[in-house]
């Protein structure tokens, strides 16, 4: 466990955290793509099936758990208790376009062909594309609230973070893992054009809008 | 095909 892993972990249950607080405290989830949550919530069922299988540490398994706890909180929070401030009628990415590719992709590339291996490598490459919905919705309506902007931004310093991580295990352990890392860039990358918003506006004190 | 390293990440 190195640095950039446990500021990775932490920037990633920070942004999840913010996300319900930002809900429960305003009692609303306008804004806040469903399907991106959903997304997330299949990420994490699908990735953390080792829950069953494998012990690796405690930290592994409490954090395991608590993102899975989370991801569903904010489902239910989204469809059932504030289903009426959802803004349904925004939130209209095609979840096929991501679901059939990324299915696809899972069994033609993966570690090895067995039930878990394959539901795994789903989940790495869902989870690079599960922001898009969000990001679709924010282009849609041209603009986010504060706070949904720093959700976002912690949910891509995450992920940047562990790329770092991987250099950094690659150096010192010769640990590499295509897939991980490939999905990865690609997901860091989705969040390119939001960082550069997020610095050039949020953080001076603007809101974000787009032109 | 041989399985990919130890997933302890999350």
């Amino acid at each position: 466990m190195n640095i950039f892993r446990i500021l990775g972990d932490v920037s990633h249950l920070l942004a999840m955290i913010i996300l319900l607080v930002k809900i429960w405290r305003s009692k609303s989830c306008a804004g806040i793509s469903g399907k991106s949550q959903i997304l997330f919530a299949l990420v994490f069922t699908t990735r953390y099936l080792d829950l069953f299988t494998i012990f690796i540490s405690v930290y592994n398994t409490v954090m395991k758990v608590i993102f899975l706890v989370c991801a569903y909180i904010t489902v239910y929070m989204i469809y059932m208790k504030f289903h009426k401030t959802f803004d349904r009628e925004h939130d209209s990415f095609r979840l096929e376009f991501l679901l059939v590719p990324v299915t696809g992709l899972s069994f033609l590339e993966n570690h090895s062909f067995t039930p878990l291996e394959i539901l795994w490598t789903f989940s790495i490459y869902l989870e690079s594309v599960a922001i898009l919905p969000q990001l679709f919705m924010i282009s849609k309506t041209g603009e986010a609230e504060t706070i949904t902007t720093h959700y976002l931004f912690f949910l891509g310093l995450y992920r940047a973070l562990y790329l770092a991580n991987w250099i950094w295990r690659y150096h010192t352990e010769n640990f590499y893992d295509q897939i991980a890392v490939v999905s990865g860039v690609v997901q860091t990358i989705f969040y390119c054009d939001f960082f550069y918003l997020y610095v050039t506006k949020v953080l001076k004190g603007k809101k974000l809008s787009l032109p | 095909e041989t399985e990919g390293p130890v997933k302890d990440e999350l």
